[in-house]
């Protein structure tokens, strides 16, 4: 996955991802394609969930998972979520779970209740950091001011890192993929340099949905695991999803 | 060395891709509206009426991949009888949402419960 939240010159902040998934799930090569990643395309649905007719927040699921990956509360913040690959992993935390110890949180779970519940950025970034989750994740928080946006690296019992917007210095996005940011990604799978060259060489004054739309498509973010890419624009409750594809010679991560 | 160290699959950066068209876009997602009003064990039903074919071909490669790397069986035989019990489990609303796509979709328990934990188990 590569998630990123950016904030334009007059303030105005922008959240989109890719969402990739599949990875070692079977290749098929006939079609050159993940299996899963494929049959995962058309489960893609956007969800309005409302109360009293109204609309609560909004997300990009699979149909069938009742966890969020990617949400927006309208006029308040946007969320997702990017796999954090660790050997303290989930697996850990189910057994743990089924065991008896269930003070953690499903990560799909906090997720939900985040942008269910959540009533402002400063409120969902403390329940994002604060709660004991069964597996690792990176949270990408978004909210609806100048200087809300963040990374959180989450281990299973604590929050490692927080990596706060500050376009004042020089921060005008966070991006995130599926590595620490204070350690090198994987050489085979460096989607972040190639990311962050695209934002850089987009320029602050030049940002917005279109424009990360355009670092997004760009290949290696766009990969062979790339199910969909989710544009969200918080202030205007923007949301809009497109299922993607990456033929020809490209990564199959 | 430069040419190891290059991905050779990147790309320049692209431009002027917005709105959506050509060969990397597969098309528009469909939306679903889901009332919180309603009982958590009906809120998912209209989705998953409409998605369960799609879900049980995911299902099954799930299980087929399963099978490879467990050609006895048990991996599946787990899902299908043990890992319906972690329901019992799960807090209030998910566990009766689950219940109602399972109902919904006609799809058994322990295979929902399975794509519903998927994440926890995937982050190794």
């Amino acid at each position: 996955c590569t998630s990123i939240v950016a904030e334009d010159k007059s303030g105005k902040l922008y959240h989109a991802r890719n969402l990739d998934f599949g990875l070692f799930l079977g290749w098929d090569i006939k079609n050159s394609s993940w299996i899963i990643t494929r049959e995962l395309k058309p489960l893609v649905v956007t969800l309005d969930f409302q109360r009293n007719n109204k609309t609560v927040f909004k997300s990009t699921n699979f149909a069938g998972y009742v966890g969020m990956v990617s949400g927006i509360k309208p006029g308040i913040f946007t969320l997702t979520m990017n796999e954090r690959f660790s050997l303290d992993g989930g697996y850990i935390g189910i057994f743990e779970w089924i065991l008896g110890r269930r003070d953690g949180m499903w990560m799909g779970f906090l997720t939900r209740t985040v942008l269910e519940n959540g009533t402002s950025y400063q409120e969902a970034k403390d329940q994002l950091v604060k709660t004991r989750l069964l597996a690792p994740a990176y949270f990408i928080l978004g909210g609806n001011k100048s200087g809300e946006g963040c990374v959180i690296t989450r281990s299973r019992q604590a929050a490692l890192d927080v990596w706060d917007l500050n376009a004042n210095r020089g921060t005008w996005y966070v991006l995130e993929t599926n590595y620490d940011r204070w350690k090198a990604p994987l050489v085979l799978d460096d989607r972040r340099t190639p990311a962050m060259k695209c934002m850089n060489q987009t320029k602050q004054e030049n940002i917005s949905l279109p424009a990360i739309y355009d670092v997004l498509s760009t290949k290696p973010i766009l990969n062979k695991l790339t199910v969909c890419t989710t544009l969200m624009e918080v202030s205007e409750g923007r949301s809009e999803s497109y299922l993607r594809e990456c033929i020809g010679s490209c990564s199959p991560w | 060395l430069a040419a190891l160290a290059e991905d050779p699959f990147g790309e320049d950066c692209r431009s002027k891709t917005y709105p959506p068209t050509g060969p990397t876009f597969k098309g528009t997602v469909p939306i679903y509206i889901i009332n919180l009003d309603l009982p958590p064990s009906r809120r998912w039903d209209k989705l998953m009426r409409d998605k369960k074919m799609e879900l049980k071909t995911v299902i099954q490669s799930i299980k087929n991949i399963a099978n490879a790397f467990v050609p006895s069986g048990k991996a599946v035989e787990i899902v299908d009888t043990k890992l319906v019990r972690l329901i019992s489990t799960l807090p209030y609303p998910f566990n009766e949402e689950l219940k109602g796509i399972a109902n919904a979709s006609g799809i058994p328990l322990g295979e929902i419960v399975l794509f519903n934990i998927f994440y926890e188990i995937f982050t190794v």
